[in-house]
């Protein structure tokens, strides 16, 4: 479903250039369940924003389910985005004067669904995530593993056939982290597609396949045997 | 160095009330290196930022090298946060308009070090943590991982006799962390005292205690033989 050739991403600084990305070939098919793993650094977030379609490449080619990303306008990228992908953001990106409950039901009043069916499928998948006594809570007044999980709920409510996650666990204790990859392995055994980046070697062995980054490109892209 | 007795926090939410600490008592001595861990929501944020000086209990006493910090005046506290104290936040805490040289130098700025040693000492911790090359980025033109770094940068530059290290590596891959964990170390084998929250297991077995919260309480506090 998702296919990238030649992906570069250059950063202009000024008169520096920082090459982030510097050529990446890979082919993502449906309920395929993907680490992107790699230094720090090494451009896992850049490709991240480039897969969920909320940045654009310098140069190569982006096909979504058959379609050329290039070639489409600002009110269909912005309908896959919504629809079609769920994107957990490394540092959560979450708006601060709104409650958790705010957060996690934006992307349903995008949607267009009516505020009924809106309530029961918010509180539904915040109380998957553990927050039910949390929810009207903004985020400050959240712990740092609180915040991480409302963006876990967020991607996660308008039930996107694909999830991007860019570290998920990376401020939960073990118990938590292994609570919120079940709820991802059952979100993927529905016949979804998830693409993590994780530096947790343990929370990569859930994937069935891991691309590992460095300096901008793939270093190894290898199938394994989830635990 | 450190005595905290009856320590409680409760945050107040409208009419609700969060009780996220709810009575510690923990001596901690000079040039100790302990790990706080426990589950997400558990409190351990709550309780470094009462050791640092950057929030008040609700109760409780805290007594720093031997003098009680209810009785100090905001220039003291302010004295103790800049001159002894380094604190790593979960959430980085970086200025969002100044590079990450900026943010690093600030510390010494207040200290009222002179321009030409700071940029000596301030390019020494950038490199020691290994962005000497994106020293005038902003924080928006840096990774998930070097914003991390930088934070780490900051809170060494004034060489504290304490550091506050809160989840300094969950956003680095294994190099990078060991890398940090490596600094850190260099800095308790100065004689210093590290206080440092993670939820990774392999990051804590550095430490030479660990002290397990619970729902505001201490469930476990044991020494151990670090790696
Ligand atoms: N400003 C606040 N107002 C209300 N509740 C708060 C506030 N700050 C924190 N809390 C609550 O207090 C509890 C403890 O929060 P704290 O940040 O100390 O947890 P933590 O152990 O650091 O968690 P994590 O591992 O997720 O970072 C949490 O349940 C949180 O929701
Ligand atoms: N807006 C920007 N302007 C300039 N450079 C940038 C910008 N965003 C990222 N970079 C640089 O591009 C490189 C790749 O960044 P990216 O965020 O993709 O790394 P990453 O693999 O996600 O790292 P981490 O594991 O630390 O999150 C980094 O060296 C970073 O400094
Ligand atoms: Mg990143
Ligand atoms: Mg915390």
């Amino acid at each position: 479903i998702i296919r990238i050739q030649g992906i570069t991403k250059i950063y202009q600084l000024g008169d520096e250039e920082v090459h982030a990305l510097r050529g990446i070939d890979l082919e993502i098919n449906q309920n395929e369940y993907l680490a992107i793993m790699g230094p720090s650094g090494s451009g896992k977030s850049t490709l991240m924003h480039i897969l969920g379609c909320l940045d654009v490449p310098t140069s190569g080619l982006y096909d979504f389910e058959g379609r050329n990303i290039a070639e489409m306008d600002g009110n269909e990228l912005a309908e896959i985005r919504n629809q079609k992908i769920g994107f957990v953001f490394q540092n959560f990106n979450l708006l601060s004067q709104s409650s958790a409950y705010e957060n996690v039901e934006l992307p349903l009043v995008y949607a267009g669904m009516s505020s009924g069916k809106r309530s029961n499928r918010v509180m539904e998948v915040i109380n998957q995530v553990g927050l039910t006594d949390r929810a009207d809570h903004k985020p400050n007044q959240l712990s740092g593993g609180q915040r991480q999980r409302v963006a876990i709920a967020r991607a996660m409510v308008n039930k996107p056939s694909i999830i991007l996650a860019d570290e998920p666990t990376g401020n939960l204790d073990s118990k938590t982290s292994y609570e919120i990859m079940k709820l991802i392995k059952d979100i993927h055994d529905l016949g979804n597609t998830i693409i993590m980046v994780t530096h947790e070697e343990d929370i990569a062995r859930f994937c069935h396949r891991i691309v590992r980054l460095r300096d901008g490109v793939i270093l190894s892209d290898t199938k394994q045997v989830p635990e």
